[in-house]
């Protein structure tokens, strides 16, 4: 059997660039669609806030709501989707 | 569903919109299409219409932008954010915005119109066969013009049916060239090209002149996306180049070798590794019928719900044949009730059937007015005394009674209320009234006579001669406020100018009114000023005049102006 072969991941010129972490991603898409302010909180404070804002995201889209950072909510925020905040503001 | 703080919505029922540019990834005519099926999916269930602009300002502004397109909120290449859509109200507020950096089709891969050939412009069959070669895109066999076609059936064999596909070489869209093909070499900026090129603009669109020489003769158009076409990357619009070399291995089809996202691309150039140029493979693309229809969701006044199938819920997932679902029906009739017309066969469960008109047997444009006023329900009045604004209001009157409609907000009319506990001097049938601009004093008029409040302190009554209305007038039948001290009062089929301060009428009155107020009704029993507009009614029907005194709606007075 060859050896899988090992994928090399180039950077394309001109490609929008979104090398975040799982959970920076997260951060973005929350604030982006209302679900956490943007100001910036303590530590602990900004755990809480992200665990409360994955909850009620996840009740948005009908996902279980367990406040992580599961495999459904990371693939739910991969959709594509409507720019407007879900949470009016 | 959800609306927006303060339940945002229009306070016109005839909402306008304008496309102010195109995608190239679709015919312009597949494009207006889809925004026009986008926008019927609203009107099909509340008393909304859409009517398109070709110039100035619409309500519904729709552009198709790229990243940072001009307002706060960029987009961010291909997939991810499809579009955005502000709700309703003034500039910004109402328009809808859509990512050109998406692959937009009909959801179902690339949507070709063809052009010229013998199919009258039918879409491409993919796939077709040719000479018994089976082709999933459009291809240049078979010419030596290099123009890209395909068959419009899926044999062009058999049935010989066949069109031209789109490309700079056949048309170009935009611009200021009236759509001409694009001339290469053409020469911009001193510099020769071969090709549509994004140089020399910032918003990535791809251009080319349609005469050899741009700089003397500034005359260009936008270049079409052929079907082959990569989306996004740095090179939009250009097609992929088979075989392609990329780390040193060879490639003759689309891949996602050296992405972590999975999605396929391809270089359009024989050696990516030499020139790095790539854009990603055409896909299903995003249904613009589906992401427009969402986001004139948005511009009406509707935010996301969080019912999965429904049009409002924020997530792109196609859907064949498209069905509204009843939260998103729910939604917007909240905001604007439902579609007037033949009452539903079953009431739907808890929501009030909609008020049938009593048949009546004699002509409906009888004029004897009816006495006896139905049991309460202004939805089942078919003439109204008279109509007009008081406080901003619309006020209905009608044999003693009278019925108010908020300006503002969704709520239905108020009343009956009793003209005699608000206006104690007056009788109970009034031909017309105004409020007048700057003194706030209310004028009402019935047969010769007519009565002036300030408040709760009335003048009157008074004989209509002495305003200077000649005693043939019988009864002043509609009021027009013009400016802040002039109205127009109207009888049969003149009007006269009444100057409110010197409380006469003013010389060379009075002129017929079909001469000034072309295409309503010389014989309108009302007239009222409302909202920017002039309404003319007769019966239960409305005539609106817009400022530049074209009529631009007919309607009913209960369903639109009642908002029965």
């Amino acid at each position: 059997w060859s050896l899988p072969v090992k994928s090399v991941f180039v950077t394309f010129p001109g490609d929008i660039i979104r090398n975040m972490t799982d959970m920076e991603l997260a951060e973005n898409y929350l604030k982006r669609f209302g679900y956490m302010d943007t100001l910036q909180r303590s530590g602990f404070q900004s755990m809480v806030s992200t665990e409360k804002a994955l909850k009620r995201l996840q009740r948005q889209l009908g996902l279980e709501e367990t406040g992580e950072l599961n495999k459904e909510t990371l693939e739910a925020m991969n959709q594509p989707r409507c720019g407007v905040p879900d949470v009016a503001n | 569903y959800q609306t927006f703080d303060g339940d945002l919505k229009w306070d016109h029922s005839d909402v306008t919109y304008r496309i102010l540019n195109y995608s190239p990834d679709m015919d312009s005519s597949l494009i207006d299409d889809a925004f026009a099926r986008a926008f019927k999916v609203w009107s099909d269930v509340t008393p909304l219409s859409f009517t398109r602009l070709f110039e100035g300002t619409a309500d519904i502004m729709i552009s198709f932008g790229k990243t940072d397109h001009g307002d706060p909120y960029p987009f961010d290449g291909k997939d991810g954010l499809l579009a955005h859509a502000y709700p309703p109200g003034e500039g910004v507020q109402g328009d809808a915005h859509f990512d050109d950096d998406e692959f937009w089709t009909l959801g179902k891969g690339p949507a070709v119109k063809t052009r010229y050939g013998n199919a009258n412009g039918a879409m491409c069959h993919f796939p077709f066969t040719f000479e018994g070669k089976s082709y999933t895109s459009c291809t240049t066999e078979g010419r030596t013009d290099n123009l890209p076609w395909c068959a419009t059936t899926a044999s062009y064999d058999a049935d010989k049916e066949y069109g031209f596909c789109p490309s700079e070489l056949l048309y170009t869209f935009g611009g200021n060239a009236d759509g001409a093909p694009c001339v290469f070499p053409f020469i911009f900026l001193d510099k020769e090209y071969s090709s549509c090129t994004t140089e020399g603009r910032n918003d990535g669109n791809r251009w080319c002149a349609t005469t050899n020489n741009y700089d003397k003769d500034k005359k260009y158009g936008f270049c079409p996306s052929r079907d082959t076409a990569v989306i996004g990357g740095n090179s939009e619009g250009e097609p992929c180049h088979f075989p392609f070399v990329f780390l040193g291995k060879e490639y003759n089809s689309c891949t996602s070798e050296g992405r972590g996202d999975g999605k396929l691309w391809c270089s359009t150039t024989e050696d990516y590794d030499e020139d790095k140029k790539w854009g990603f493979c055409p896909d299903q693309g995003y249904s613009l019928f589906l992401v427009a229809a969402h986001e004139f969701g948005h511009a009406l006044g509707l935010d996301h719900s969080s019912v999965r199938d429904a049009l409002m819920y924020p997530m792109y997932s196609y859907k064949e044949n498209f069905p509204l679902h009843q939260d998103d029906i729910e939604g917007i009739q909240y905001l604007y009730g439902s579609k007037p017309g033949p009452k539903p066969t079953v009431p739907e469960p808890n929501t009030p059937t909609t008020t049938s008109y009593p048949e009546t047997t004699d002509d409906p444009f009888s004029t004897t007015p009816s006495t006896k006023l139905p049991d309460n329900d202004a939805c089942k009045v078919l003439k109204f005394d008279t109509i007009t604004v008081i406080e901003g209001d619309l006020h209905f009157f009608k044999n003693g009674h009278y019925w108010k409609v908020p300006s503002r907000g969704d709520a239905r009319h108020q009343g009956p209320l009793s003209i005699s506990e608000s206006w104690p001097a007056l009788p109970a049938v009034i031909d017309s009234a105004f409020e007048d601009v700057l003194t706030k004093k209310i004028y009402f008029f019935s047969g010769t006579r007519f009565w002036v409040y300030t408040g709760k302190s009335v003048l009157g009554p008074r004989s209509i001669e002495k305003l200077g209305l000649p005693n043939s007038v019988q009864k002043v039948e509609g009021a027009l406020q013009k400016g802040t001290s002039k109205v127009l009062l109207f009888s049969g089929e003149d009007f006269w100018r009444l100057d409110v301060k010197t409380q006469k009428i003013d010389r060379g009155y009075p002129k017929p009114t079909e001469v000034v107020f072309g295409g309503v009704p010389n014989d309108a029993h009302d007239v009222f000023q409302y909202k920017g507009h002039t309404y003319f009614c007769r019966d239960r029907f409305y005539w609106r005049m817009n400022s530049r005194r074209q009529v631009d709606r007919v309607g009913y007075v209960n369903y639109d102006l009642l908002k029965c």
